[in-house]
């Protein structure tokens, strides 16, 4: 998974 | 969507990127993170304000094993309770499935002998000694965390069974064994199974026998604790 993947997905979670 | 302002504010620090990723792999902020994000995502589609978790979530303090197995067991039965599922061990999240995966291994039979026949019942608590030195990987989770009952998996079955279809069990072992159980844990069975299905309601804060509630609401400086009427009742005295 790449950075902006984990980004996305750590700004949804969040 | 993820809001792309905030994706490219965090790409901007690709350390602190990291550094809260890595955070996520430990399971309990990984869990509180995910309930929180659920929670806010509930409170918005509700059209909740204030407090964040509004009463949806509380905490029940389990004082003895009886509230221990009354609570667990509401929770089991939960799926069934709410008409989810037909039968108890259909409920894909509770952790009954996986209990019976157990004892299916141990004893290498199906559910359905275990939840008839007594004999087998023997078979497998003679059986739960080799698979102590081999446990199965698939459902080590519940392994751990089974020991929080002074007593077996087989046992716990059957009261859990004893709780959910007791008209139809009538004057069985399962009842025996169950009641026998209960008797030990210093509660009259009939009356403490119609709180294993109605737990929530039946205590509020804390939950246990009617001496632990005088102890708690000591220590609390209460003059009485919700449950106390439910304990007097389910309690033998």
């Amino acid at each position: 998974m790449d950075d902006v993947e984990i980004a996305k997905r750590l700004v949804r979670l969040y | 969507e993820a809001d792309a302002e905030r994706v490219r504010e965090l790409l901007s620090d690709l350390d602190e990127l990291h550094r809260r990723k890595y955070l996520l792999t430990d399971i309990s902020i990984f869990m509180a993170r995910w309930e929180e994000a659920v929670a806010r995502r509930a409170n918005k589609v509700e059209d909740k304000k204030g407090r964040f978790w509004e009463g949806r979530f509380h905490c029940q303090k389990l004082l003895d094993t009886a509230s221990i197995l009354a609570a667990t067991i509401y929770v089991e039965l939960n799926p069934l309770l709410a008409n989810i599922v037909e039968l108890p061990e259909y409920s894909q999240y509770t952790s009954l499935v996986k209990r019976l995966k157990l004892v299916h291994l141990a004893s290498g039979h199906s559910m359905e002998h275990l939840m008839d026949s007594d004999k087998l019942e023997e078979q497998a608590m003679l059986k739960e000694d080799v698979e102590n030195q081999s446990s199965p990987k698939l459902v080590t989770n519940v392994l751990v965390c089974e020991q929080f009952l002074p007593f077996g998996r087989h046992k716990y079955l059957k009261v859990l069974d004893y709780v959910s279809r007791r008209k139809r069990l009538g004057k069985s072992s399962t009842t025996a064994t169950a009641e026998k159980l209960l008797v030990r844990l210093g509660v009259e069975p009939d009356r403490w199974r119609k709180t294993a299905s109605t737990f929530e309601e039946s205590y509020r804060l804390f939950a246990g026998s009617p001496e632990l509630l005088s102890q708690t609401a000591v220590e609390k400086k209460k003059r009485c604790l919700h449950g106390m009427r439910t304990a007097r009742y389910v309690y033998h005295p």
